[in-house]
């Protein structure tokens, strides 16, 4: 799975992802990526989301919205509300991870998993990528 | 005016630490630059989020170190079945495909039912034939088979077929 997700400087937000699934699935399986607000999700009012991981436990806890419901309804920060949901989502047996985006500020990119391939760039333009923790 | 920013990711099936060399670790770095310089671009000229999620995501469907369009893996009958989801934070227009194979981009096509359909979510024969009609480049069932893929499959079945557990690790799993 690949994604992305991004600010503008008009403050627009968006997100996007793609997949192939996993490894001899059962045709016809869907997972949570080209699910709005699970696998790929954005709301100008509180972030942008694209997630990677098990997508069935994705989908059961609308991951991506989950997120845009903590900043919104709970005033959590965009850290908080990323991180918070992986973890939960950890401890229901999905592992993965996740990037996103606010309004303001650095992305997020939480993760449970061994690794999760990343990047982000900033207004310096200076861009910063990993693998492991 | 806002501060532009971008994150990607490439997914989280990483090989263990222990098991990535020094040159494989370099590919993938470069590779996620690359869909950052794609993305940034477009950002720093004043561009749209949603164009540079777009060419961040394309950038990494064309790299078949990734588990998305080129590098995409097989179901068990042994054929690509693809996914994608893209949403605009602006007035929550999206757009997404699933069990599709064909597009170059899948990401493109999701973008295509997002501003040129009436729905949301098209998926298998019905979302092949609107986007048969769409401005999207096709290739051919070649151009997405790679060989570490199909040897990934033929582990995995052989595996089922002799009962053994599944031990995958997470970038035998999901590539």
């Amino acid at each position: 799975t690949v994604g992305a997700v991004a600010r503008d400087a008009a403050g627009n937000l968006a997100a996007g992802t793609s997949t192939g699934g996993f490894t001899a699935k059962r045709p016809g399986r869907v997972g949570d990526t080209p699910i709005i607000g699970a696998g790929t999700f954005a709301d100008n009012a509180t972030c942008a989301v694209s997630t990677t991981g098990t997508g069935e436990i994705f989908i059961r806890f609308t991951a991506a919205s989950e997120i845009s419901a903590r900043i919104r309804y709970a005033s959590q920060t965009l850290e908080q509300a990323a991180s918070g949901v992986i973890a939960e989502l950890f401890s229901n047996g999905g592992d993965g991870g996740l990037i996103a985006i606010g309004r303001a500020g650095p992305p997020s990119l939480p993760f449970n998993s061994s690794g999760m391939y990343r990047g982000f760039v900033l207004s310096d333009g200076v861009f910063r990528t990993a693998i492991h923790r | 005016m806002a501060e532009p920013s971008l994150a990607i990711h490439g997914g989280a099936g990483t090989l263990p630490l222990t098991g990535m060399d020094p040159a494989m670790a370099d590919a993938h770095h470069t590779a996620l630059r690359a869909a950052l310089a794609a993305g940034w671009k477009v950002l720093s000229k004043s561009g749209s989020a949603l164009d540079a999620v777009t060419v961040a995501v394309m950038t990494l469907e064309d790299d078949d170190l990734f588990n998305a369009a080129r590098g995409a893996v097989f179901n068990a009958d042994g054929k690509l079945e693809m996914d994608a989801g893209i949403m605009s934070g602006r007035d929550r227009a999206a757009g997404a495909v699933a069990g599709i194979c064909g597009p170059r981009n899948p990401i493109l096509a999701a973008r295509a039912v997002m501003e040129h359909s009436e729905t949301v979510l098209l998926a298998g024969r019905g979302a092949e034939e609107f986007l048969a009609a769409q401005d999207i480049e096709f290739q051919s069932f070649d151009y997405f088979c790679t060989e570490r893929r199909v040897v990934a499959l033929n582990q995995e079945l052989a595996r089922r077929a002799s009962g053994a557990p599944d031990t995958r690790s997470d970038a035998d799993r999901h590539g």
